[in-house]
């Protein structure tokens, strides 16, 4: 495993997003890591609707009562992973733009599908694991508790204590050996996660939780990777 | 006595992050006041009444301290104002969050094959 990769320094990470007042993170997380697989599997980069999982998916996990997608009253990374794959794919950002209102009419065009789930599998809790997942399939939907993120600026978060129940769905898109610690307390080897809060949060839209501290707040344990379809050129 | 004028550049290249630094009790107010107006500022905010306001401020306040709090509870990281300073803890959960809670990752979801990760 290198010390350092970056997703964003090979082209497969689209600009951060804004998911504005509306429960919809997993719709963030998932068109992130099917953004970043499609990258892997045509080399090109699309932004991909976020709205069309929140207006037309409504995916359950059969073995779960209550886990159905419900666009702004919050999601699961992998129910909509699921609904990709059935409906055929995701569109465009541009052909379905983001609202963040949900209760909307369905609109997908099932013509303007931009890209396509193949597979997806869930990764190990294992840190090691991870990182080998990120760098062998792209950027990986991840699941983890917010409580720190609603005051962090920048910096590597590595709480004392954090509770490791999920609320939030972001994107890992890398990882650093050693991150600036303001107070240089110790440098600390940190994860690189995209959020969808907008560009003026954090570091640039971005968040850097401490690597090495199993499972800190929550992150190691629902991890999914996704693999596009391989569009052949016509 | 003399005017202080605030200049405030809310931009993303401004380099002064809202941290919090330590105080003295009545500086705190005159302090948290000074915070508010930069934050209202920077991410535009505004309420439609003067209640709503002194609600909001009140919850900024409570925000600052928690912020104060985690930077001592999280010293690598810089914890201070953000967007969500006005809002509560649980106001920001139900808001800004989404993933449906208390759900393990789906049983017939295949698993990731083990990846080498020495040599």
């Amino acid at each position: 495993l290198p010390t350092d990769f970056d997703w964003r320094e090979q082209g497969a990470v689209t600009p951060v997003k804004n998911q504005g007042m509306c429960g919809s993170c997993w719709s963030f997380s998932a068109t992130g890591a099917l953004e970043g697989a499609h990258f892997l599997a045509t080399k090109e980069l699309v932004s991909l609707s976020e709205q069309q999982l929140v207006d037309c998916d409504h995916e359950c996990d059969p073995a779960q009562a209550n886990s159905c997608d419900s666009g702004c009253s919050g999601g699961l990374m992998n129910n909509a992973f699921e609904y990709a794959l059935k409906a055929g794919g995701l569109m465009k950002e541009e052909d379905y733009p983001y609202t963040g209102r949900d209760h909307s009419v369905c609109n997908f065009d099932k013509s303007k599908i931009a890209a396509s789930v193949s597979n997806f599998s869930v990764v190990s809790a294992d840190e090691d694991q991870i990182a080998a997942n990120l760098i062998k399939h792209g950027p990986l939907a991840i699941a983890i508790n917010a409580m720190w993120m609603q005051t962090y600026i920048g910096g590597v978060s590595c709480p004392y204590v954090c509770s490791k129940s999920q609320d939030h769905g972001v994107l890992l898109v890398g990882f650093g050996e050693s991150g600036y610690a303001p107070i240089r307390l110790k440098e600390k080897p940190y994860w690189i996660i995209k959020n969808s809060w907008g560009k003026m949060w954090g570091e640039h839209g971005y968040y850097k939780i401490c690597r090495g501290r199993h499972n800190i707040c929550g992150m190691d344990t629902m991890v999914s990777t996704v693999a596009a379809v391989q569009i052949t050129p016509q | 006595g003399e005017e202080v004028t605030v200049v405030v550049d809310g931009g993303l290249d401004n380099p002064i992050r809202q941290v919090v630094p330590e105080l003295k009790n009545d500086e705190q107010i005159l302090n948290a006041e000074l915070h508010f107006t930069l934050f209202k500022s920077k991410y535009e905010k505004t309420y439609a009444t003067q209640e709503e306001h002194d609600y909001r401020f009140r919850v900024f306040e409570a925000n600052l301290r928690r912020a104060k709090r985690n930077q001592l509870l999280d010293p690598s990281a810089v914890h201070g104002v953000t967007q969500f300073s006005d809002l509560t803890p649980k106001e920001f959960r139900r808001s800004y969050l989404g993933l449906k809670r208390g759900f393990r990752l789906p049983t017939d979801t295949k698993e990731a094959p083990i990846l080498p990760t020495s040599e």
